[in-house]
């Protein structure tokens, strides 16, 4: 047990709220015991859950490709072809 | 430099990538022809599962035309799927594998949206293929992607491809029932001897109530609220006791080696698409490739998506008349076939009580029991003998056999 993993766990249930943009008073009382159980039983998984996918760092081939497909039907799509 | 430089097989290929423009979005996929008769046999798309491993890992570890040996050189695969299909390889969802964005996906539907748009550009460009037989197979976590993905598909009555069939090997598809065989599976009641000690088995159980009502609760609200806590406490109480042994999740036969997933086998995977000379022959615009990521694995486990029921959509198939098959390897725990031979024995359609009531019958392969096969009408579970999770990998041959017989259009197998 870790009082830092305690600092971080008390925030967790917040920080799920704000990335779900769900106010954290609508939660029931169950709702938050349970998550408060959780924190308390398993704080490693609990710590390790993540909102986000961090960005991949990419270099992008412009004259790599052959075709360039689109379609009217799908106008915010489009496939690249080597 | 193009794909066919690498020397994975001689086939025609194609890669590339679907750009999803005002999402920022970049999908990476591969395409094989088939070794056989590329104009006639049918196309394959292969998900991998994870959530967050890329589909590259499942061409180079169980069933593409090349292996990767130590040498980080590809070694070619007789048993490869594309010997009578041509098979589709994409990475997804983004920022897994060579795919890439600034955004994220945080669930099986959202992940979904993008793959019926890949595929009508690519039965677009290559207009060939479009009348051919369209199947969808995955593996792991695949079982939650390839209802979903092929529920998406059927919606689109207008669609320019000729949808036949789903595969999917070692799914977790329905949690409230796989999770009931996590125990017996490492108990002993799975075909192999009990891994761990009675009490650990007895906690297990003791446990699994718990579980289960928190699971439930879960397929009631669909909420995260209840969905995480639900993936957190499961996952440790019925999964945490069998990790703790150090042995191979995916196959009970073995311990862990070679790294966060067990294979040795995967780091070579991990170097060889690193390589400068494969990623300009590919196209691959990521400065690294990983196998899996996992930021991709816990975004999905906080978006609650884990123990959701997604095999109401498998309903859904089988009532629009899609068949469904459904693959185990035996020796695998995680997603265990215990496990995937009860939801399917459960799963409410049309013909359930007559697929319920089906024998099981043995499975042969070249005159030898490889397994066994039950089936009714176009819905069929197939248990594989001696395989882990990833069946292809560990019975190449017996694996192809099914495979063939199934894109084949015998559901009996």
């Amino acid at each position: 047990f870790s009082v830092q993993q305690s600092l971080f766990n008390e925030n967790l249930l917040q920080k799920a709220s704000e990335a779900l943009n769900f106010p954290i008073e609508n939660l029931s009382n169950d709702v938050k015991s349970l998550w408060s159980e959780m924190t308390l039983k398993f704080p490693n998984a609990v710590s390790n859950l993540q909102f986000k996918t961090n960005p991949k760092p990419h270099t992008e081939k412009i004259n790599a490709w052959d075709f360039h497909v689109k379609d009217e039907k799908l106008p915010n799509h489009a496939l690249r072809v080597k | 430099k193009t794909p066919e430089s690498l020397g994975i097989d001689t086939v025609k290929q194609y890669s590339g990538y679907l750009d999803v423009e005002d999402e920022d979005k970049h999908f990476f996929y591969w395409f094989f022809e088939s070794r056989n008769d590329p104009k006639n046999d049918p196309i394959i798309l292969w998900l991998n599962g994870g959530p967050g491993c890329s589909s590259l890992t499942g061409l180079f570890f169980e069933l593409g035309p090349s292996s990767i040996g130590e040498d980080i050189k590809p070694i070619y695969n007789k048993h490869s799927w594309n010997s009578n299909a041509s098979v589709i390889f994409l990475d997804q969802p983004i920022n897994v594998g060579y795919s890439y964005s600034s955004s994220s996906v945080t669930d099986t539907v959202a992940a979904g949206k993008d793959v019926y748009a890949f595929l009508e550009l690519f039965f677009k460009q290559f207009s060939q293929y479009k009348n051919l037989p369209f199947h969808i197979a995955g593996e792991s976590y695949a079982g939650h992607y390839i209802p979903v993905f092929a529920s998406e598909i059927l919606s689109h009555e207008e669609r320019q491809f000729n949808f036949t069939s789903v595969l999917i090997g070692n799914g977790l598809t329905d949690p409230l029932t796989q999770y009931k065989y996590y125990e017996p599976m490492a108990c002993g009641e799975g075909g192999e001897p009990s891994v761990l000690p009675e009490e650990e088995c007895e906690a297990m159980l003791s446990s699994q109530s718990r579980c289960l009502s928190l699971i439930d609760s879960c397929y009631q609200s669909q909420s995260v609220w209840s969905c995480v806590p639900a993936s957190i406490y499961c996952n440790n109480a019925q999964m945490g006791p069998y990790q703790r042994t150090g042995r191979n999740v995916y196959d009970i036969r073995e311990m862990c080696e070679g790294g966060s997933l067990c294979y040795t086998g995967l780091e070579y995977i991990d170097k060889y698409l690193n390589r400068d000379d494969v990623k300009e022959a590919l196209g691959a615009e990521t400065d690294n490739y990983e196998s899996c990521n996992f930021d991709v694995n816990r975004n999905f486990l906080f978006a609650g998506d884990w123990m959701k029921p997604y095999h109401k959509a498998v309903t859904d198939l089988l009532e629009s008349k899609l068949p469904v098959l459904i693959y185990a390897g035996d020796k695998d725990f995680i997603c265990n076939w215990l496990g995937n031979e009860a939801w399917v024995d459960v799963l409410p359609w049309s013909g359930s009580e007559k697929f319920a009531s089906s024998k099981v019958k043995p499975w042969n392969v070249a005159g030898k029991e490889a397994g066994t096969v039950k089936n009714h009408d176009i819905f069929t579970f197939l248990r594989v003998y001696g395989a882990g999770h990833m069946v292809p990998y560990d019975q190449p041959a017996n694996a192809l056999d099914f495979f063939n017989e199934w894109i084949g259009g015998n559901y009996a197998i």
